[in-house]
């Protein structure tokens, strides 16, 4: 060990090992990491003989399947051997194995984080019973398709219709334009064979918004895109290029009635459309992958902060006093000053994600039971931390890379991966300024709320009636 | 001082709570007022929306930082009770430097919707040195404690040893133009080049 790191860990005056129970939620657990570490990161297969970075964009890739087959292969393994496969998957999808295998990204992840879960919230039991287990064992891979080219976070606008004819009892898919093409969905490209697909119901001449489908897109045998598919990957992007964006359009393609999730909305067998209990249910499956987010955004912050403090303790520069060494640039309080409240911020966001993942259970089995009092709450505050975290995050990330100065900027830091990763998410799952004007929304009816029936408020913004 | 509750703010993370709060309130309240003055004005619901949307995105801004310092206070201490005392104080540390940095980087917020005055700033301003003061020492055990192996960090800089310039050094050998001492684009392009007298 470097004897100016290892210096600073002997004045440390409390038990690093403490705070890593604390953080991993007991001493199991943080044994429970270690094994799982060990486990996936000596795997001879899934190390790198050559940078991801010297390869081409088509051998990234190729790369990144065959490990993210074999990922998925070892989480069975190591599930069988007793250990939680949960824990596993959130591993391995995430920012901290997941993205140490697939440092640009895994194109299997919509899979697991968005199709299964939209099953899962979506479907009927019926549906659930058809297509959970095929994607759970990964005889199918989905992935979920809602932003088009010309529209993203406003999902009313999409242009993708899906026609239902009682007749044949099919719906037909169609992309009247070139706007209207899906756009971004990772593991699209290439990789995925189903897909749920956001459209805009059409019944009996009639627009009912939009309203998810599983639709296949490729022969399972062959993988060819089914006649009436164009499909392909969108291509070269600031970071994630492993992760296999694609586009996707329709010609007048044929599902039956049954492949669209009708857990809420449905479309009867003679067309007639019988609307959700609320428009606020499909809130869930973005919910969740938001809480996902926040805790991964932490992950994040917590790798460049590491590299940027082990860095600036080791790191010398300039010689204020004569005669006496360069000091350690952790000592410049410029220097404390860009890394020490990004340290912070990891305990923050860790801390929030922790209320936010016990708010959206609480508040999703209030939903079973017809509550949907909170959602709205839920919503705001969703939208807010995802903003808060991968803002937070990529410009922290952005700080760390310049505390370390031009080493900083090699790719060799890892910084370069990680803040193409932070910042993406600034972007996909509802742009940010997008989403603070969707919770400034709630937050006026809030204020109207704090003026009339101030007894009334939510929790989150009791303190409105104060101000009011 | 936060009028309606005699909580003083000065030094205490509760009193920053407070501030946020107050910060948030003052941006909402604002936000509304503006939509309700642009309607006023003849502007319709969503051009007033449109209008005044700076100001909303700095209130969901605001009302998400108030409640994240709040949560983040109630959570940790909720979660710190058993853990040692000289963790507990670095922990505390890192919420309160949370908090005093969002304090100086909204001290217009500050000033417009709440009573501090120019010397609160100057308090808090000496509160976050404080801060950075204290947790110097720790800077390295408290990354140490998130517990990143070196394969996940994947980084020539971050690595427990700290051996960076070796590190940095092997990686540099990589590079696939390092494979060869002369690289075939010497003899296309650079030669003639050089030979060519320009």
């Amino acid at each position: 060990v470097h004897p100016d790191l290892q210096k600073e860990r002997d004045k440390c005056t409390f038990d690093p090992m403490e705070l890593t129970y604390f953080l991993d939620g007991g001493k199991e657990k943080t044994f429970e990491k270690h094994a799982r570490e060990q486990f996936f990161l000596n795997d001879p297969e899934l190390k790198d003989t050559v940078p991801n970075e010297y390869l081409s964009h088509k051998e990234k890739y190729e790369v990144a399947v065959r490990k993210a087959c074999l990922i998925t292969r070892k989480i069975r393994e190591f599930s069988e051997q007793g250990h939680g496969g949960v824990d596993s998957y959130r591993a391995l999808l995430g920012a901290t194995l997941g993205s140490a295998i697939l440092k640009d990204g895994n194109p299997l992840t919509l899979h697991y984080v968005m199709f299964i879960p939209t099953l899962m919230g979506q479907g009927t039991v019926e549906q659930q019973a058809e297509w959970i287990g095929r994607a759970w064992t990964c005889s199918i891979i989905g992935t979920y398709a809602q932003t088009e080219l010309g529209h993203g976070t406003f999902i009313r606008g999409l242009e993708t219709t899906a026609t239902y004819e009682p007749e044949t009892q099919e719906f037909v898919l169609h992309s009247p334009t070139q706007t209207s093409f899906k756009w971004w969905p990772g593991g699209l490209g290439h990789t995925a064979n189903y897909c749920v697909v956001v459209a805009q119901l059409y019944t009996k001449g009639e627009c009912h918004g939009i309203h998810p489908f599983i639709v296949q897109l490729r022969d399972e045998e062959t993988h060819e895109p089914l006649p009436g598919i164009t499909i392909g990957e969108i291509g070269t992007k600031l970071g994630m290029n492993a992760t296999n964006n694609g586009f996707l359009g329709f010609n007048k393609v044929r599902i039956p009635r049954e492949q669209m999730l009708m857990k809420n909305a449905q479309v009867l067998e003679d067309g007639t459309y019988v609307k959700s209990p609320s428009s606020k249910l499909t809130y869930g499956t973005m919910i969740f992958v938001r809480v996902v987010l926040v805790q991964d955004m932490s992950v994040y912050l917590s790798k460049a902060v590491t590299i940027a403090v082990r860095y600036s303790a080791v790191r010398r520069q300039s010689q204020p006093k004569p005669d006496e060494p360069e000091p350690q640039i952790l000592d410049y309080v410029t220097q404390q000053y860009k890394l020490f409240p990004n340290i912070a911020k990891c305990f923050v966001f860790r801390m929030t994600s922790e209320w936010l993942w016990d708010m959206y259970n609480s508040v999703t089995s209030e939903l079973e039971s017809g509550d949907m009092e909170r959602l709205p709450e839920l919503h705001a505050m969703s939208c807010c931390l995802k903003v808060l975290s991968t803002s937070d995050a990529a410009a922290g990330v952005e700080t760390c890379r310049l505390a370390c100065g031009g080493h900083g900027y090699m790719a060799c830091s890892n910084l370069p991966a990680m803040y193409g990763l932070a910042t993406a998410a600034c972007t996909y799952e509802g742009e940010n300024t997008v989403l603070l004007l969707q919770a400034a929304r709630y937050l006026m009816k809030a204020w109207v709320q704090a003026v009339a029936t101030p007894n009334e408020l939510m929790p989150t913004v009791k303190y409105l009636a104060k101000g009011a | 001082k936060d009028k309606s509750s005699s909580v003083s703010w000065k030094n205490t993370i509760e009193g920053l709570i407070i501030a946020a709060q107050m910060v948030a309130a003052g941006c909402v309240k604002q936000s509304y007022i503006n939509i309700e003055k642009r309607k006023s004005a003849g502007h319709s619901t969503e051009d007033a929306w449109n209008l005044t949307s700076l100001e909303l995105v700095k209130a969901a801004d605001a009302h998400c930082r108030a409640f994240v310092i709040e949560k983040t206070l109630s959570q940790m201490q909720l979660k710190m009770k058993g853990l040692s005392a000289p963790l507990c104080k670095v922990l505390m540390q890192l919420v309160e430097l949370y908090a005093v940095d969002w304090a100086l980087t909204h001290v217009g917020d500050l000033l417009r919707y709440t009573n501090v005055k120019e010397a609160n700033i100057q308090d808090l301003q000496t509160w976050m040195e404080r801060l950075l003061t204290e947790l110097r020492p720790n800077a390295v055990g408290i990354v140490d404690g998130f517990d990143i192996c070196d394969e996940i960090l994947a980084s020539a800089l971050g690595a427990y040893d700290g051996q960076v310039y070796k590190r940095l050094f092997e990686e540099a050998m990589k590079s696939p133009l390092n494979a060869e001492p002369v690289n075939k684009s010497f003899h296309q392009y650079l030669k003639p080049f050089l030979q060519s007298n320009l």
